[in-house]
């Protein structure tokens, strides 16, 4: 099993690599892959001869090379559709979050249950609000594997019951609470006070 | 240097231990950790032999004193007062988590350029907005360390200046822009995508 912080180096390496090859640089070496990233340059050439190989010795990574096999690792050589529940304030931020669609993330629906906002087209890329009862025709009819949850916690379980009816195999949840999925959909849960903990503990361990 | 996937698993396992604690769990095993957190519990022990010993052999640990230590490798025993500049969609979100003011974050004040903003309170916590002209003064009087960056790409480079000149000391950055900090300031960069990659190498690596 290739641990978590492997996957989430492969996501900022991708990233990187997408930016190197707008600009037109065709080669880059591990080192500056460091410099770019932050990242240890040993724990770099370590992750991508997990996967194989990858640099040529003395002349580093061809650019689009190593970026079309990370993007195929990690199965986003392709366009993925999305739904988001909870179409409130963090809702409405992420349906209009440039990068997701830029990095083939397609939000195809946002559902609510607030009647003000059901019927309406929200954020950036007018995004229509439907309610809850159109679930699992939206998630069948666009083939929808992963869900963002987005709702208040105390909505959260009896949302993530309807997904699992609706044949969802992923939710990325935001709501503060603790889950119990059924053993057919993955729950990845996102809290930010682990990135206020990480600055706390840099500016503390200087 | 302890990695950073290290330092992010020490704020899951004291968010774990703060909610067994509020259960009025006294011990835990590390067998019990990993079933809770969904991480291997050999990694749970080497994480937390890195540190001390904490642990009692054939009983676990004692919940509220490991805990109390992590706190404090982390730097988190105590509170932190911040600011958010940009109090947008993202900013309010921010802002109304409760999760952050029960971890020991205060963020006491917004700062925003959009004159309809300035002058009112937002989120659940009723944080005054300021404009950038008052960053300075903030900063000094209420011993700001850490400041959230959730304005426009465009935008941030000119705020990043205006936070070196007011002493910040890290910068937790939501606009997806690379920024050229002096060498006095930390900057932690957030990027939901990787979310997104990392659930569905989860679903596609099945
Ligand atoms: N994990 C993090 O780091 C983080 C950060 C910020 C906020 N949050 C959490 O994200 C959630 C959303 O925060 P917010 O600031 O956008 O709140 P919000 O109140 O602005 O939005 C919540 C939305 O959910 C909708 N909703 C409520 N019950 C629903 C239901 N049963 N089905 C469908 N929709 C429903 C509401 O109508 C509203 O539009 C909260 O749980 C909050 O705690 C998490
Ligand atoms: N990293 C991520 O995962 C992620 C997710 C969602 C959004 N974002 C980013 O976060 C940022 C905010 O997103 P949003 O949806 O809240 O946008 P928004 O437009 O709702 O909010 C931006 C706020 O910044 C203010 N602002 C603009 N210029 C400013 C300046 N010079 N000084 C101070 N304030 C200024 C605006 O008045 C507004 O209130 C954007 O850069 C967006 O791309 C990042």
């Amino acid at each position: 099993k290739i641990p978590e912080a492997t996957i989430k180096r492969l996501s900022i390496y991708n990233r990187i690599l997408n930016e190197l090859s707008r600009d037109g640089i065709e080669v880059v070496s591990s080192a500056r892959l460091s410099e770019i990233s932050g990242l240890n340059a040993a724990q770099i050439r370590k992750d991508l001869t997990y996967f194989g190989e990858f640099g040529v010795r003395g002349v580093g990574y061809f650019v689009t090379h190593l970026r079309d096999n990370i993007k195929k690792i990690l199965g986003i050589n392709r366009q993925w559709n999305l739904i988001i529940i909870g179409a409130g304030k963090l809702g409405q931020a992420i349906l209009s979050y440039g990068n997701l669609k830029s990095q083939g993330y397609n939000i195809v629906a946002a559902f609510d249950n607030d009647p003000s906002k059901i019927g309406t087209k929200i954020g950036a890329y007018n995004t229509p609000v439907y309610p809850l009862t159109k679930l699992k025709e939206i998630v069948r009819k666009n083939t929808v594997k992963i869900a963002i949850l987005t709702t208040p916690a105390v909505a959260a379980h009896e949302v993530l019951t309807m997904l699992e009816e609706a044949n969802v195999e992923g939710v990325i949840n935001f709501a503060p609470v603790k889950l119990n999925p059924s053993k057919n959909i993955k729950i990845s849960y996102v809290d930010l006070v682990t990135e206020f903990d990480k600055m706390v503990f840099k500016i503390s361990s200087e």
